[in-house]
C-alpha cells in the first residue's frame, strides 16, 4: 500500500 | 530504513535542536523568522495527524512527537518568552502568497481525496516553501548569525539526504512517491544558493553577509 509506505517517512 | 533516511532524520532533528539551543543560550531570537517556524509547526501538525490513526514503529511515533514538540517550543520561544527580541519588522514575508497556492494545489493534486490525505499533501507542499520567509529575512537584513547558518545547513542537508533516500528506495524497492519527490527537489533547490555561501564563507570562518 503506497499510502502506508510513504507515511512511514517523517 | 536506509542510511540516507536515518541520516536525513538526524540532520532534521539536529537542525531543530541547533535553533532551540541558539535561542535559549542567547535568550534572543534575533535573525530568526517567526513566520517560517509557524509554518513548520503547521507542517508537522497537518502531517502527523496519523499519530492517532496509524502505528508504524516506535521510532516513527517518537520522532513525530519530538518534531512536534520542537516546533511548538520554538514558536513559543519566539512569540512568547523572547518576543521582545523578535525582529518583527524584517519578518515581513506575506504568508498568504504561500498558504493560498499550497492549499489550492493540495486539493487539486493528491493521491486520494480524503481529509487526512489532503492534509498530508498540504504539509508536503507547505514544507517545500516554509523556509522562504527565513531566506527572505536574511536577504532583507543582508546577514545571518553563524549559528543560524548551521541551522539552515542541517535543514537543507535533511532535504538532500531525503532525495538520496528516495533514489535508494526507487532502486531497491521500486517505490517512489511523486508528490514527495517533486516537492523535495523544489525545496532542495531553494537551498542551493545558501549552500554555496555556507561553503565559501561560513566554513572558512567568515560571517554570512550579503553584498
Amino acid at each position: 500500500n503506497i499510502i502506508l509506505k510513504k507515511k512511514d517517512e517523517l | 530504513m536506509n542510511i540516507f533516511r536515518i541520516l536525513g532524520d538526524v540532520s532534521h532533528l539536529l537542525a531543530m535542536i541547533i535553533l532551540l539551543v541558539k535561542i535559549w543560550r542567547s535568550k534572543s531570537c534575533a535573525g530568526i523568522s517567526g513566520k517560517s517556524q509557524v509554518l513548520f509547526a503547521i507542517v508537522f501538525t497537518s502531517r502527523y495527524l496519523d499519530l492517532f490513526t496509524n502505528f508504524f514503529s516506535i521510532y516513527n511515533t517518537v520522532m513525530k512527537f519530538v518534531f512536534l514538540m520542537c516546533a511548538y517550543i520554538t514558536v513559543y520561544l519566539i512569540y512568547g518568552k523572547f518576543r521582545k527580541t523578535f525582529d518583527n519588522e524584517n519578518d515581513s514575508f506575506r504568508l498568504e502568497f504561500l498558504l493560498i497556492p499550497v492549499t489550492g494545489l493540495s486539493f487539486l493534486e493528491n493521491q486520494s481525496f480524503t481529509p487526512l490525505e489532503i492534509l498530508w499533501t498540504f504539509s508536503i507542499y507547505l514544507e517545500s516553501v516554509a523556509i522562504l520567509p527565513q531566506l527572505f529575512m536574511i536577504s532583507k537584513t543582508g546577514e545571518a548569525e553563524t549559528i543560524t547558518t548551521h541551522y539552515l545547513f542541517f535543514l537543507g542537508l535533511y532535504h538532500a539526504l531525503y532525495l538520496a533516500n528516495w533514489i535508494w528506495r526507487y532502486q531497491t524497492e521500486n517505490y517512489y512517491d511523486q508528490i514527495a519527490v517533486v516537492s523535495g527537489v523544489v525545496q532542495t533547490i531553494f537551498y542551493c544558493d545558501f549552500f554555496y555561501l555556507y561553503v565559501t564563507k561560513v566554513l572558512k570562518g567568515k560571517k554570512l553577509s550579503l553584498p
